[in-house]
């Protein structure tokens, strides 16, 4: 299940990336965390085949971030049918860049002794969400001013029952932070800032009516490519 | 002094956003 907790950043569930009869019986499920500052694919690995496997190695094509493995895929013991290990894979964004479709797009390969198999998996934005990504206020107003309005996307996010303060308090977790906090008609109005590992900023107005779960999220940024995809890693 | 401005700063950018 989830790991998602209320004050770390948020770890998705696992999910198979991998079905093992694409892959001669491996099976590969998987999520991605960050942990101060570090970036991680958790993995598990298991064997569904009749044979011993052994000899893995992974490997990613080009990315938007430029996300790359920062150690080998370790199995320290051939891994025998039905069973299963579990990797906690050390990630870096110092690889080689390409723009993705959509943007959050990892191609993987992983091999083993029988064969090489590929699969792509996106990965949520906010395992790129540095910790210093506290704008200044002075800074977020000029910002937020200079930021063409063609450049600001609006979301809703439905169905959340927290308070603007629970709120503020769990995106922080995930290194999203609230630099001022207004009240306006009885409307709360959190200002917010972000950072992504290639330096991008981003600026956000999250506004929480009383009584309504549905938030009006507006996202500014100078690359708004990558607003939708902020914008899940908020929902 | 800096502080309350950018306080008063905050709330017109808020003022502003309800009510464009």
């Amino acid at each position: 299940g989830g790991v998602g907790t209320l004050s770390g950043s948020y770890v998705a569930p696992k999910t198979v990336w991998l079905p093992a009869m694409k892959a001669k019986g491996l099976e590969i499920s998987g999520t991605f965390s960050r942990q101060v500052g570090s970036i991680s694919m958790d993995l598990v690995l298991t064997n569904k085949a009749l044979q011993v496997m052994s000899d893995f190695a992974i490997q990613f094509n080009r990315n938007s971030f430029g996300l790359a493995p920062a150690a080998p895929l370790q199995v320290h013991a051939p891994l025998a049918p039905n069973q299963s290990v579990e990797i906690s894979l050390p990630l870096n964004t110092v690889g080689s860049v390409m723009k993705m479709d959509p943007l959050n797009n990892l191609q993987v390969a992983v091999k083993n002794n029988i064969d090489v198999f590929y699969f792509s998996t996106l990965y949520p934005l906010h395992i790129l969400f540095v910790e210093d990504g506290k704008m200044e206020r002075q800074m977020f107003l000029a910002t937020w001013k200079d930021i063409p309005n063609e450049n600001e996307a609006q979301f809703q996010i439905k169905d959340c029952a927290l308070s603007a303060d629970a709120v503020s308090s769990k995106l922080q977790g995930s290194n999203i932070f609230t630099i001022a906090k207004r009240n306006v008609e009885g409307q709360d109005m959190l200002y917010q800032s972000l950072k992504l590992t290639n330096g991008i900023w981003v600026l956000a107005e999250l506004r929480i009516q009383p009584s309504n779960p549905s938030f009006t999220l507006s996202l500014k940024c100078r690359a708004p490519e990558v607003s939708q995809y902020v914008y899940q890693a908020y929902d | 002094e800096m502080d309350d401005g950018l306080d008063e700063a905050f709330s017109r950018l808020a003022q502003s956003r309800t009510n464009p």
